[in-house]
């Protein structure tokens, strides 16, 4: 594939070739046929001058717009991304018109994005949400033990002071 | 009807059509340059001939023959060269896709598709703040037990003393130390009688 | 005419990403 600047190029050399073609010394000698019987040279030679200046300036005109909008670089990369997109056949996305509409796609990835990480964020604290609950229920478990073992120091303690009252009372008599 | 070349011109930062104006006009003011100093010169060169008969007016008639049948070659030439520059050069092909819209294709996604993301993120905003709620209460109750078993082992604690208290008098328990203490009690009374008896 | 489409089209290219900005900037606040 041709570059589009060597095609732009090429057209433009093109199109001076042909209009030179048009235009060519034959042809202004008739339109200026008294001129040119009174001085055949001169006229060669304005001619010459005429298609010379002609194409000069039709040139640097070309030079000065691809300068103008850094023409070259921009079909340069024209041409890079027709070369990416070269295995496509279908026809590709274009605007619809509707900005909302067009908005969403460019904005997706960033949702899609924050969505995953709250996902994560939210999976990551259940995760250990649980562990607390574990040890939660762990810690209730160990307080309903100890409670446990308390009751049962206190009801033997307990049953010791009755035993020792007991004694006492049989002591006394 | 026009093709208005939006795609192109959002690449290009101006329509191809424009450019093309831009083009023919300057070419074509390059063309009328020319041809007005042809004529200068060659009114010049007659100046230079004494006794020429040629007029400025005939030269001028020349100059819009000739001028006139270049217009013509040169409007039907660069109708050509337009044509294929925009088609060839200042057109972005059907089936490309410029990379500012890249994500259309790699994410398309319709109105409906991102509110329901929209929602989504919004519920999963709210569950995270539950979590991070729950997680403030798990955590307040997790100290919250460690004051209890604290306070628990405390009373155990407490109760192991008062069991030391009983060892430390050489009974491993309390019961046996309350025993113990019958033991000696009756111990005592019989060293008691045993006393008064002698006594008498 | 042609005015309109450039304009119009120089939105297209540009303000897409601007709004991303906006849009990442808020998702940024939130998170924190």
């Amino acid at each position: 594939t041709i570059s589009r600047v060597k095609l732009l190029d090429t057209m433009v050399d093109t199109f001076l070739q042909k209009l030179v073609a048009a235009g060519s010394y034959k042809r202004f000698s008739d339109c200026y046929k008294r001129f040119y019987q009174l001085q055949p040279d001169m006229t060669q030679r304005i001619y010459d001058k005429f298609i010379t200046q002609l194409q000069a300036s039709i040139r640097e005109e070309i030079c000065e717009i691809k300068e103008e909008g850094n023409l070259e670089a921009v079909l340069n990369s024209l041409d890079k991304i027709v070369e990416e997109g070269r295995d496509r056949k279908e026809p590709a996305w274009r605007p619809s018109g509707i900005p909302e509409k067009d908005l969403c796609s460019i904005m997706a990835p960033y949702f899609l994005q924050q969505r995953d990480t709250l996902r994560h964020h939210v999976q990551k604290q259940e995760a250990k949400n649980r562990q607390l609950a574990d040890a939660i229920l762990a810690g209730r478990k160990q307080v309903e033990e100890l409670q446990l073992q308390i009751q049962a120091r206190q009801q033997a303690f307990q049953a010791l002071h009755r035993e020792q009252r007991e004694l006492l009372a049989v002591l006394r008599e | 009807s026009v093709d208005p070349m939006t795609y192109e011109a959002q690449f290009f930062g101006f329509t191809p059509q424009t450019c093309m104006l831009r083009i023919y006009i300057a070419f074509q003011d390059y063309l009328f340059e020319v041809m007005q100093a042809v004529e200068q010169v060659i009114l010049k060169k007659l100046d230079g001939i004494p006794g020429c008969e040629i007029s400025p007016v005939q030269i001028r008639k020349c100059t819009e023959k000739f001028l006139c049948f270049m217009k013509g070659r040169f409007d039907n030439l660069f109708g050509k060269m337009e044509e294929l520059f925009l088609q060839l050069i200042l057109r972005i092909p059907p089936h490309i896709l410029l990379p500012e819209d890249k994500c259309q294709e790699s994410h398309p996604c319709s109105e409906e598709e991102i509110q329901l993301l929209q929602q989504e993120i919004e519920q999963l905003q709210e569950k995270y703040k539950t979590e991070l709620r729950t997680r403030e209460a798990l955590l307040a109750e997790l100290e919250e037990q460690k004051i209890v078993q604290a306070k628990l082992r405390q009373t155990l604690t407490l109760f192991d003393e008062l069991e030391n208290v009983g060892r430390d008098r050489g009974t491993n328990d309390f019961r046996e130390g309350l025993v113990f203490l019958v033991q000696n009690s009756r111990k005592l009374q019989n060293i008691r009688d045993n006393v008064e008896r002698e006594s008498k | 005419f042609d005015e309109i489409i450039v304009d119009l089209t120089t939105k297209r290219k540009q303000y897409p990403r601007k709004i991303l900005e906006c849009v990442i900037k808020t998702i940024k606040a939130q998170h924190e």
